[in-house]
């Protein structure tokens, strides 16, 4: 099964549109996918237009409460998620002490690695507990990123200070698999220099040992497109809401070329 | 001295690009302004082009290490800053266990009370110690709100949860001052709907005895700009950058309407 973790500490990049439609495109392609709400704001869950404060969610599961098996929702056929709680932000101060704290996502995940093709972890903004578990459970991060200034020295931060530190004390196996810029607004003289900045960026590293020599600068970019805004309103995704808007055509597009990148991984 | 906490714990809706440019905004009228950057990503401190890993920064302040007054940056006349770290997310959790951890800044800024007129706090993505240290020294709260789906739902939590103990335990004198529509794409039916309900929201309040019964949906929109993105990239605010477009034509009719709103408070 592979693994994904979705993260960026910037807040509002695009995260949690980007797990719902990647997920849902994959979905639609025949994949069974699994969706985890790592959370607090539970935003995910939410768009889906479930429950946020459910006895059976992935707080329930951290806790040892509840089985993974007993925590998933099934949204459809292919497309199942563990939902989040709205107290989900306690459990990054309760778990500070508990032995393994960060790996206990990915021993309760064990129980249903069969059951699913592609699994999607979306993160809150921050580098705490839940995002430490989701990048202990992964074999691979997907860095959504919005072409502003700061983003590169963002990524920075969220690669040589956490992730290096992921791979070499929890999870070996834990690859960049690439960023994928969002909110893109084609024709900006920013977007432009940013973008080159961050191929640059991995460029550079591509010759090193460290998890990120083989990450992609995705070349898709997912344009900015209010579709993408308002279809949680409505508990859908892009595909159900708009299915022919720029939105759906990006998230499709981008759920092919990571196919395409990972048919030989 | 007005003190402001500009918080929202959504990521990414413009609350540090609303106390750079409505801090620039004031002091080009004259008021002294101090801006506080109470965010570990540190970009209010990157924005102007000054060192994120001072030694001198809010986080020295908090642990006690250093006074206000020797970790103030001037930026111009009437504009100071006391930077953040980019090591401040320990702080968070080094303060956990010390009494009064919340009232910290509060006590520290007693020393410059008379120098400023106004003093802007820029907050993280999140509602912990840094944001609670932000509350328990303010007198009012402005909520900088991207109209989108779950906008509503985040602002309640916020209110109800922590701007309502905040007020009940640590600070009286505690008002939300109120919402600024951030980033708002005119035209479209989802900012159009939000904005109704945000209002809705204020309106159902306004004879209760909370902290936000005088609360105002700030008139003047921001609206979506690039340049106000493009502007940090130069170490300036949108009025040295692009003083005619629409970004600074906002903030500074912003300005105004705070100070129309407040002359009688
Ligand atoms: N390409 C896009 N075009 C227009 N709006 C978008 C786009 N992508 C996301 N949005 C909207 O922007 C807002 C922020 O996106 P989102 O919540 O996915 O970011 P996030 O990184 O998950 O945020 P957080 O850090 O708070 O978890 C949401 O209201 C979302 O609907
Ligand atoms: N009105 C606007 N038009 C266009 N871009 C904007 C606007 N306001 C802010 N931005 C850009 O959007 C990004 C997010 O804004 P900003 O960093 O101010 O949000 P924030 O709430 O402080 O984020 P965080 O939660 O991470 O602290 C930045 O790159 C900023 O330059
Ligand atoms: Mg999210
Ligand atoms: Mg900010």
């Amino acid at each position: 099964m592979h693994s994904i973790a979705v993260l960026n500490q910037k807040g509002g990049v695009g995260k949690t549109t980007s797990v719902a439609n990647l997920s849902a495109a994959f979905a639609r392609k025949g994949f069974r996918v699994l969706m985890i709400d790592l959370d607090p704001q539970a935003h995910l869950t939410l768009n889906f237009g479930v429950d946020g404060k459910s006895q059976k969610s992935v707080y329930a599961v951290l806790e040892e409460r509840v089985s993974v098996a007993e925590s998933v929702v099934k949204i459809n056929d292919h497309l199942s998620l563990i939902p989040s709680h709205l107290d989900l932000a306690a459990a990054e101060i309760e778990l500070v002490s508990v032995v393994g704290r960060e790996v206990i996502l990915r021993d309760a995940l064990e129980s249903v690695q069969d059951d699913y093709d592609l699994m999607l972890m979306d993160c809150p903004p921050s580098l705490g507990t839940l995002a430490i578990n989701a990048l202990s459970t992964a074999n691979e991060v997907l860095i959504p990123l919005q072409p502003h200034f700061l983003a590169l020295q963002g990524l920075g931060k969220l690669l040589h200070e956490t992730i290096r530190l992921v791979s070499k004390r929890i999870n070996p196996q834990l690859r960049v698999g690439g960023v994928i810029m969002t909110m893109y607004e084609g024709g900006t003289r920013l977007a432009t220099e940013i973008v080159e900045d961050v191929k640059g960026f991995f460029e550079a590293a591509r010759n090193t040992d460290s998890p990120w020599s083989d990450a992609l600068v995705y070349r898709t970019p997912i344009r900015r497109n209010i579709k993408l805004a308002e279809a949680p309103s409505h508990g859908v995704t892009i595909f159900e809401y708009e299915p022919k808007c720029n939105g759906a055509i990006d998230y499709d597009a981008l759920a092919d070329e990571w196919i395409q990148a990972n048919r030989d991984r």
